[in-house]
């Protein structure tokens, strides 16, 4: 996926047992960034598979202040780019991983 | 801990911590 110069992780093992994953996001290469966010932070959130849009966490990391509007297409990216490859780890492990 | 933070926002949590030293190293 395009370098968002921004790290979205699992910030918890994958249980696959429900809908709701723990992700961890950093800014790895804060030259990719416009606007001001910080450097040294990871931010942990849980994002649920069925109710959660990466755009909408994108916003509220947005209106929290951790990112500026110029960066929010970024963030969303990031985070829409791992959970598409959770969803595809999951289709591949037997059920219940 | 000290180090993290909790911020609220829209009935999200996100909770804020220093970025472990070995992550920065990778990058």
């Amino acid at each position: 996926a395009e370098d968002t110069g921004l790290r979205v992780e699992l910030a918890e093992e994958d249980g696959c047992s429900n809908s709701s994953l723990a992700l961890r996001l950093w800014v790895e290469d804060p030259k990719k960034l416009k606007g001001k966010h910080k450097d040294n932070e990871a931010i942990e959130f849980s994002f649920n598979l069925e109710a959660d849009t990466p755009e909408e966490v994108a916003y509220e990391m947005v209106k929290s202040g951790f990112f500026h509007e110029s960066d929010s297409k970024a963030v969303a990216k990031s985070i829409r780019d791992r959970v598409t490859l959770i969803k595809k780890i999951r289709e591949k492990k037997p059920a219940g991983c | 801990s000290s180090l993290t933070q909790v911020v609220h926002s829209a009935g999200r949590r996100f909770i804020v911590s220093p970025v472990p030293e070995s992550r920065l190293r990778e990058s």
